[in-house]
């Protein structure tokens, strides 16, 4: 859950 | 992946199949804003620019191709093939007076000023209005066809389920990410009106007013 990370939401 | 993001995600694939669907079956985009689909289509394409640089999984990269692949069809039919059924005189939202300060905002308040995050921003933040310009149309037009109510019910339901993933995933994940939690709720309150409109009125008259 870090703010830039991987986006794995759409 | 819990089961609001999931039904989320589901529901907003709803949405989009059934306006293709629709403009296809019926060959018509009457009532249907050309401007609200150049912008989703514009969101996607801004937010999944990370297909190209990182793979997170199966499901994740199919879903962004698929929103992606079918905004450009719904535009294309829009624009292209069914143009002349499309209602341009109705269809008057001015969409550089929500793309202009959406940008200037993913400029100012982004998580980290690169370009790829500032494009991922703007899309946050562009999806959460794009779909003025539809109820705009709406409103000028004073009706909708009930399929068409049915695609804006499943768009809201997707954000608003959205909502509930975002609570879930701060009390088991501990994790939040305000850009996309304050977008998701303007978001969601301007769908909020025509949730009641399709609830009381919808499933009563099968004509929307």
């Amino acid at each position: 859950g870090d703010e830039q990370g991987v986006k794995d939401e759409l | 992946m819990n089961v609001f993001r999931l039904t989320g995600d589901l529901s907003h694939l709803a949405a989009i199949i059934i306006l293709l669907l629709k403009i296809w079956k019926t060959r018509s985009c009457a009532g249907i804003s050309g401007k609200s689909q150049i912008l989703f289509a514009l969101v996607f394409t801004t937010r999944y620019l990370d297909l190209l640089t990182s793979f997170i999984s199966l499901y994740n990269t199919c879903m962004k191709i698929i929103y992606v692949g079918c905004a450009y069809a719904t535009v294309y039919l829009i624009y292209a093939k069914f143009r002349a059924t499309y209602d341009g005189n109705h269809d008057t939202f001015r969409i550089e007076f929500l793309v202009v300060p959406v940008g200037g905002l993913a400029f100012l308040v982004n998580h980290d000023f690169s370009p790829l995050e500032i494009l991922w921003t703007f899309s946050i933040y562009l999806e959460s209005v794009a779909i003025l310009p539809q109820l705009f149309m709406i409103s000028k037009t004073g009706e909708a066809e009930t399929i068409t109510t049915h695609y804006l019910f499943c768009l809201g339901v997707y954000r608003a389920l959205y909502l509930f993933n975002w609570i879930w995933r701060f009390y088991f994940e501990g994790f939040f990410d305000m850009i996309a939690i304050v977008a998701g709720v303007v978001q969601t309150i301007l769908y909020c009106d025509f949730f009641y409109l399709y609830v009381t009125k919808v499933n009563a008259v099968q004509r929307f007013q």
